[in-house]
C-alpha cells in the first residue's frame, strides 16, 4: 500500500482536484484506492457525495471524549469501482485546540492505516490549507508528498514559506519526506504562467513533475457534477495531464 | 474606527486580494487604513512586502512564552500613504495547539485594536482558510464579516458548510455578526458562473453584495508586482468592481 499526501498551505491551488483525479485514475486502472478527506471544510467529501453526518469521519479516529472508532467502520464505497472514501467533518476544526500539546497524537492516522494495509493499493490524503495536527498526521503516514502549486508569482513566494514551515514539522517524522511539486492551473498563453513554470524548474529542479496540469474548464464542470475526472471524458486536456502525472509518480521510488 | 474581517474556509477565493484592494482604495480616498495579516501563510505580508522577520507579527500579540508586545510596535507604514500593515509569521501555525482550551484568548485582538482606535479609520483582517483561534479573534474584533465566494458550484456547497461552522463560533461573540457575501472570480461568459451567481442571490438575498468582482488578469499582475489595486490603473474592470463594492459597504449599517 502506498500513501500519498496532497498538501499546500496556499488555498485554491487544486489539492482536492488532484486527489480526486489521481485517485479515480488509479481505481480505473484496477487499483483499490482510498481517498481520505483531512480538510474540516470537507471539499472532497462534498465533491464525491459522501457526507460525514451519516457515516462518521476522520475526527472519530482521534477518540476525543470517548473511544476512537475502528477505521473500517468509517470507510465507504462510492459508485465508482475500487474507489472508497473516508469523509471529513466540521468537528475537525476543533482538533488542534482539543489536542493541544498532548503527546502521541501525531501517529493516529499511521496506526489506523496500518489496519487497512491489506485492503488498499493506494491511499490519498487531501489536506487542508494549514499545517496543524491533521497535517502532522498526514506527513507521518505518507510515503510521498505532492504539492500542487499554481503557476503564478505569489504562489511561488508562498511555496518557499510553506516548504520552510514543513521542514519544521517533518523533524517529528525522523526521516526526510519525498516531495513532488506539481504545477497546476497552468495557462501557456500567458507570459506570467510560462515565467513562473520556468522559475519553478530552475529553483526546484527534479522535485518538479514533468507533467504540468493546464487550466481546463471541464475540470470545474466535472467537480460541479460530482464526477471524478476518470469518468468525465470531456476533460480531455486535464485528463491527459493527470494520466501523465500518474505514470510519472508510479515510476518514482517509494520511501525506504 | 471600523473593523472588517475577510474570511472563507475555502481557499483561493480572493480573500487576500479583496483585503488589499479595499484597503488601498480606502487609503486612496483619505482614510487611515490598517491591514492585518491573520494568515500564518502570510500571503498579504508577502504581497505588500512587509515581512515579519524584521518586525514581529500578530503572533507577538498573544504573549506565548513571554509578555505580549505592544501592538503599536508591530504596525508598519508602507510606501503607500495612509496604508499600514501588521504582518503575519509562520509561528502562528502553532497558536491553536499552544493555546489549547485556555480561556480568554479569543479577545486578544479586540484588546489590541482598542489601543489603535485613535490612529485608524479602517482596519481590515485578512483571515486564513481555517476557523481556529485566529478566526475567533477576528470575529470578536470585527463589525462586519466579508465572505468572498467564488462563483462556482463546489464553492456554493462549501459556503453553506462554512456559514454553519461560523455560527458555532459566533455564539462566543454574544451578538450576531453582520455579513456580506462578495461574489468573486466571476466570468460572465460561462453558464456555470452565471448560474452560480443567480443561485447565490436566490439563496442569500440581500446578504450578497450588488457589486460582483470579475476575473481580471490584471489583478493577478498587480499582486505579482506587489502593487495594491488602487495604484494599478491597468486593472480597469477589477478596480471598478472593487470601487463599487467599497461604496456599497460604506453605506451599510455598522453593528451596534
Ligand atoms: N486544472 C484546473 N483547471 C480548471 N479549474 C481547476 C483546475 N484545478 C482546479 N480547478 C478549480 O479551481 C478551484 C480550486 O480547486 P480545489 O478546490 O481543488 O483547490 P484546493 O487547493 O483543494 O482548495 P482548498 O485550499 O480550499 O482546499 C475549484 O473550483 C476547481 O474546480
Ligand atoms: N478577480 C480576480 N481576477 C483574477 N485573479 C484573481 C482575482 N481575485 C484573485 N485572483 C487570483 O487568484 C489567486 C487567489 O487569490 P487570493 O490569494 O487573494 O485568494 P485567498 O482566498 O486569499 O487564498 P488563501 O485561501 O490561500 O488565503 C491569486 O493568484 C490572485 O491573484
Ligand atoms: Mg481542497
Ligand atoms: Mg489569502
Amino acid at each position: 500500500m502506498r500513501v500519498w499526501a496532497i498538501s499546500n498551505q496556499k488555498g485554491g491551488v487544486g489539492k482536492t482536484t488532484t486527489t480526486v483525479a489521481l485517485g479515480s485514475l488509479m481505481a480505473e486502472s484496477g487499483k483499490r484506492t482510498l481517498l481520505i478527506d483531512m480538510d474540516p471544510h470537507a471539499s472532497l467529501s462534498g465533491y464525491i457525495g459522501v457526507e460525514s453526518a451519516a457515516h462518521g469521519s476522520v475526527y472519530d479516529l482521534f477518540g476525543i471524549g470517548g473511544n476512537p472508532l475502528p477505521v473500517r467502520t468509517l470507510v465507504h464505497a462510492t459508485q465508482w469501482d475500487r474507489l472508497s472514501v473516508l469523509p471529513a467533518s466540521a468537528a475537525m476544526i476543533t482538533l488542534d485546540r482539543q489536542i493541544g500539546t498532548r503527546p502521541g497524537m501525531g501517529l493516529v492516522l499511521t496506526h489506523a492505516l496500518a489496519e487497512l494495509a491489506p485492503d488498499f493499493d493506494h491511499v490519498l490524503l487531501d489536506c487542508p490549507p494549514t499545517l496543524g495536527v491533521l497535517m502532522v498526521n498526514a506527513l507521518a503516514a505518507s510515503d510521498r508528498l505532492l504539492v500542487p502549486t499554481q503557476t503564478e508569482a505569489l504562489a511561488l513566494a508562498g511555496l518557499e514559506r510553506m516548504l520552510r514551515s514543513l521542514s519544521m514539522i517533518e523533524r517529528s517524522r525522523g526521516k526526510p519526506m519525498l516531495r513532488t511539486i506539481v504545477p497546476t492551473l497552468y495557462d501557456a498563453r500567458t507570459h506570467a504562467s510560462r515565467a513562473c513554470l520556468a522559475q519553478l524548474r530552475e529553483q526546484y529542479g527534479d522535485a518538479v513533475s514533468e507533467a504540468v496540469i493546464p487550466t481546463d474548464t471541464q475540470i470545474r464542470e466535472a467537480s460541479a457534477a460530482g464526477v471524478p475526472l476518470a469518468s468525465w471524458p470531456a476533460a480531455r486536456r486535464g485528463g491527459l495531464a493527470y494520466r501523465r502525472l500518474l505514470d510519472e509518480l508510479l515510476a518514482l521510488p517509494v520511501s525506504s
